[in-house]
């Protein structure tokens, strides 16, 4: 797995 | 985006409208722990700076823009349009001690050692413990009105939809983050007794009224 660069979420 | 993450946001949004309209129908923020919204508006200012530096999507930017205005709506609604009816007696709850050990949390873990990152992750922590000046008050208070518990429960719910998003994510993106995970679980714990309450009693009809 890998952790998400850019937080796409709100 | 998938269908979890979608229901989530949109839980959270009806939330907030709720309370807002809420405060603004009955002219009244009794039973409103402004505490608990000025929390909330520092965990939308701190972790959607990123709305000046990077453009994800239309519905990402839009949902931000109203995120951070409705809680910036209702804390003026709370603290100065209505405030003769904040009950500022029972909304005692000592914020610095959320406040300062989740500032510290933040600087010690974090993904990334930068400024925008470690507002990111105070945000997530502190919203993981934001609502617990509102529970406290309700505790002191003994009861809540029925249009509060259903703010409660949208709120509530938000996030628990969002650990099944981060499944989802898991499951089908291989991506996950540990942070936001451990933070989610936290705060979905926290509604766990108010959950209970909500469905033993208020979906049955009955007002909310804790042993006090």
């Amino acid at each position: 797995w890998q952790r998400w660069s850019l937080h796409d979420e709100l | 985006m998938n269908v979890f993450r979608l229901t989530g946001d949109l839980s959270h949004l009806a939330a907030i409208i709720i309370l807002l309209l809420k405060i603004w129908k009955s002219r009244s923020c009794a039973g409103i722990s402004g505490k608990s919204q000025i929390l909330f508006a520092i965990v939308f200012t701190t972790r959607y700076l990123d709305l000046l530096t990077s453009f994800i999507s239309i519905y990402n930017t839009s949902m931000k823009v109203i995120y951070i205005g409705c809680a910036y709506a209702t804390v003026y609604l709370i603290y100065m349009k209505f405030r003769a009816t904040y009950d500022g007696n029972h909304d005692s709850f000592r914020v610095e001690f959320l406040v300062v050990p989740v500032g510290g949390l933040a600087v010690l873990v974090n993904h990334d050692f930068s400024f925008l990152e470690i507002l990111w992750t105070f945000s997530i922590y502190l919203e993981s413990v934001a609502i617990l000046p509102q529970l406290f008050m309700i505790s002191k208070t003994g009861e809540a009105e029925t249009i509060t518990t259903h703010y409660l429960f949208c709120l509530g719910l938000y996030r628990a939809l969002y650990l099944l998003n981060w499944i989802w994510r898991f499951y089908f993106e291989s991506f996950f983050d540990m942070i936001a995970i451990v933070a989610g679980v936290v705060q979905t714990v926290l509604y766990c007794d108010f959950f209970y309450l909500y469905i033993t009693k208020v979906l049955k009809g009955k007002k909310l009224s804790l042993p006090a």
